[in-house]
């Protein structure tokens, strides 16, 4: 099963 | 203060109608460089970074850099009520809880102003890092907008594929499956139909089309979308704002765990 990934896993905050 | 002043207003009324869909509430910064907003989606699955430079306002003023906490769907709801043809000035004083919009039409005989209050909105803003991408296609924005409107009447998701055949566009659902090919296409007569591919790694990446479809209308802001592709990484669907700058999608993955 595909899982919907967050954007905040790839980018952290600045 | 800041003061902005675009002859162009519609630019302004399709940048919101491009966004108003997918973020509730988000800050407008505006600096010397320019008037941008990042925002995340309600899930924090899809990210949008717009940038619009200073140096393509007719008028741009800006003393110190303010962050304007602004409801889209209010900020859509002003901007509606400007005409096509309309010039926008957009100001707010230091200290103010509120930015005022004004519409101008060609001949001047028409002036509103409409007063929008701000509020404060405490987002994260996220450090987008530099990438090299596997592969950047490039295509007319109408068609990637069919393209994903055609597979949402068939399937949720969409896996986009690059390979040196092209790029495809694929889903299934209850009632089958669809594929989609594009090719690359240099050979046209006005540039903004070409299709490029430039691919450095073959990829394949699942995304919900439902975001693709929300990021496609900003459709009418360029004829031209971009792509860009990497394994393991959200793709950007880039659309440029005439010379002014941009309105880029960013949208996580759907990975296989």
């Amino acid at each position: 099963v595909n899982q919907q990934k967050q954007i905040t896993s790839f980018f952290t905050k600045s | 203060m800041f003061e902005l002043r675009l002859e162009q207003g519609s630019l302004l009324k399709k940048v919101m109608e491009a966004i108003k869909d997918l973020v509730n509430d988000a800050n407008f910064d505006c600096s010397a460089t320019g008037f941008s907003m990042q925002a995340m989606d309600s899930s924090h699955v899809a990210l949008v970074a717009l940038l619009l430079r200073s140096e393509g306002f007719e008028h741009y003023r800006c003393d110190r850099n303010i962050s304007m906490g602004i409801n889209l769907a209010n900020m859509a709801k002003i901007l509606k009520c400007a005409g096509n043809d309309d010039i926008v000035t957009v100001k707010a004083d230091d200290g103010t809880d509120s930015v005022t919009f004004m519409f101008e039409s060609p001949t001047q005989d028409k002036i509103s102003d409409f007063e929008l209050k701000l509020m404060d909105i405490d987002s994260e803003h996220l450090g987008i890092p530099e990438a090299e991408y596997d592969a950047i296609v490039r295509m007319p924005s109408a068609e990637f907008a069919r393209i994903c409107k055609d597979l949402s009447s068939i399937g949720d998701t969409v896996v986009i594929s690059v390979t040196k055949e092209g790029v495809k566009f694929s889903t299934r659902g209850d009632i089958g499956t669809a594929n989609i090919v594009c090719r690359q296409n240099t050979s046209v007569d006005k540039p903004e139909e070409a299709t490029i591919i430039e691919m450095k790694e073959m990829v394949s990446l699942t995304f919900a089309l439902r975001y693709m479809n929300s990021f496609a209308k900003a459709t009418p802001l360029a004829s031209q979308v971009t792509i860009s592709l990497s394994s393991d990484l959200p793709v950007v669907v880039e659309y440029k704002i005439a010379e002014m700058g941009y309105i880029r999608f960013y949208l996580a993955p759907k990975i296989e765990e």
